[in-house]
């Protein structure tokens, strides 16, 4: 199974419909202080499953709806998409004949969170476990946010041995 | 699950002296459990040392040797478990022009290993330089950011 | 004492909103004492908006925002009451190039206000291209720290 | 009164007597990674009196005694000077006439710390003291280590408070 691309309406700083592709070998995002570049890689930790408002820079899960600029109003809902490809039929038991999978999380001001697969209603716990089973997910360290890498180093020895478990 | 946690423990720990000893040019590096008899209490310690300079404790190590040792057990780990996407954001922020070329040519071979896709947020005009594919973000509209590919040369105009 | 830092928080507040025009360009910033009536027991918050942006959580920032941010108020209790020197350790490493110019434009304004040395680490070559004098470290036997004084010319080499 | 230069023999990996001038205007420090350059401004901070280990990177004090390398012994002492000139006349009431001071500090493995100024042992807090009285010192914010930067982001209302005194 493959990631393909991302798709954010109203996620932070991206307010229309904005589709990143991923593609093979080393893509770069480039781009000026406070453009967008981390909140895309919040983006994609968000979409699967991330609880953490602090760890996305918030203080509320509602703080990554698209809050208005001095020209444009607020939003009420915010929305990511993630899009896989499974030409090779080789994902998770439930999914290995579907060619296409999208999962999606979109919060709603006041309504707090929903997840989809497919367009089918799925609990928070479901996404997690989805890309767990790909050997990824929000906590995976192959996910490594701005500023984060300096933890391995600081952290206990009982905290780092965590990173083993994504290994094993 | 010990025995699982041992047997990936024995090997992120030889891929971790690999990567540690590419990404310095040297150098030594290995990792050992503590504290506990039990692999599922025990804790995780690095023991590294750079080229030509003695075992230390690694919190005495510069800021760009941890990013680097970091990033050496980091992608040991995902060695051992490859991950379908890999991003990374501005984790070159602390290197120097000879270490952000090692860490570059580590990623082009994991590349090569591994079919992940890899995503890097950086300022640095020399990882720019080795990267597939450039996309940049701007703010035409302040607060909006948008989203657009970039020539491989127009890159720097994007960045400043 | 209360009276002391009463006075002392409007006149960094005025410098604070001036530091953070400065470096951002633009934008708004002001300074608030809140949780208790007094000041000696009071937090400090700082209200920012970047230019176009509305005020939000400073933690919402992007990391490049959040170090002008955190410089903007420690220049502005700096301009206050100066030191006779200021060492700044890599605090460029998170900035695109045209906010490490207004940085450096800064420092050199610094410079002119107060008698302050200013002491800079960095591994941006725009920055160096600032300075008035460079000192390079290197380590010809490994482990033991040399000091050099450096050409502006030869500053690349040395940082690679 | 105005800062000179600092002296470090034996301190981290400065092992043999290095003297760094200290100039008017903007002096830059360059290097690749991990050749000295922030152990020259921990130097600093650590002639004026830091008490925290940690914030030196290290577990115990003696951390900062130059501990060898492959080919080199460790050594037993590590000693910084800071040298002020007082050609104005203007500095702390018992400095007034003396045109030249050097602060020490020395430390030595298994006999702590050591303080002197003009080689006259002093206590630590007189050192402390002695820059505070000069808008500076190891906890000035006219210092800031590398790293340190994002913490004034990140903490909480009431610590962010604290720098407000080194303005009044
Ligand atoms: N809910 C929101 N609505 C609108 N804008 C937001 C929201 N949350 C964050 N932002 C804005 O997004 C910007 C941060 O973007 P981001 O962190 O992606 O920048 P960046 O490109 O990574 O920059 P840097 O290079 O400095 O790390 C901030 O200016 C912030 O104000
Ligand atoms: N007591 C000591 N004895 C010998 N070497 C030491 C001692 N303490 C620290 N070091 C060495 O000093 C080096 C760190 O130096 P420093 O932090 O000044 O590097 P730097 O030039 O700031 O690098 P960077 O650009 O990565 O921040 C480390 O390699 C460390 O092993
Ligand atoms: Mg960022
Ligand atoms: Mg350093």
């Amino acid at each position: 199974m493959e990631f393909k691309k991302i798709q954010l309406t109203g996620f932070k700083s991206f307010v229309e419909k904005t589709t990143f592709l991923i593609e093979h070998g080393l893509t770069g995002i480039v781009g000026p202080n406070g453009c967008g570049k981390s909140n895309i890689v919040e983006s994609l930790r968000w979409c699967m499953g991330e609880t953490s408002a602090k760890s996305m820079r918030g203080s509320g899960m509602e703080d990554v709806i698209f809050s208005g600029t001095a020209n444009k109003p607020s939003k009420n809902i915010a929305e990511v998409i993630i899009s896989l490809g499974n030409i090779e039929k080789d994902g998770p038991i439930q999914f290995r004949d579907i060619e296409k999978i999208d999962v999606k999380r979109r919060i709603e001001k006041d309504k707090g969170s929903k997840y989809f697969i497919n367009e089918k209603e799925v609990r928070a716990r479901d996404a997690q476990t989805f890309f767990a089973d790909l050997s990824t997910g929000a906590h995976s360290p192959s996910i490594i946010g701005q500023g984060r890498i300096g933890t391995l180093v600081t952290a206990k020895p009982s905290d780092r041995r965590a990173i083993l478990e994504e290994a094993a | 699950g010990r025995e699982r946690l041992i047997e990936a423990f024995e090997k992120v720990n030889r891929k971790f002296n690999e990567v540690y000893t590419k990404l310095f040019n040297g150098g030594n590096a290995k990792l050992e459990l503590v504290d506990s008899e039990d692999p599922l209490e025990a804790g995780l310690e690095m023991l590294v040392s750079p080229p030509g300079k003695r075992l230390q404790s690694i919190t005495l190590l510069s800021g760009g040797e941890q990013a680097l040792t970091a990033l050496s057990l980091i992608f040991a780990v995902f060695l051992t478990n490859p991950s379908p996407i890999c991003f990374l954001d501005e984790v070159d922020a602390p290197l120097d022009d000879a270490n952000v070329t090692r860490f570059c040519n580590l990623l082009e071979e994991l590349v090569k290993i591994t079919r992940t896709k890899f995503i890097i947020v950086t300022h640095h005009a020399l990882t720019m330089s080795k990267m597939n594919r450039l996309y940049g973000i701007t703010m035409p509209e302040k607060g909006v950011s948008q989203l657009v590919a970039v020539d491989l040369e127009k890159a720097e105009e994007l960045v400043a």
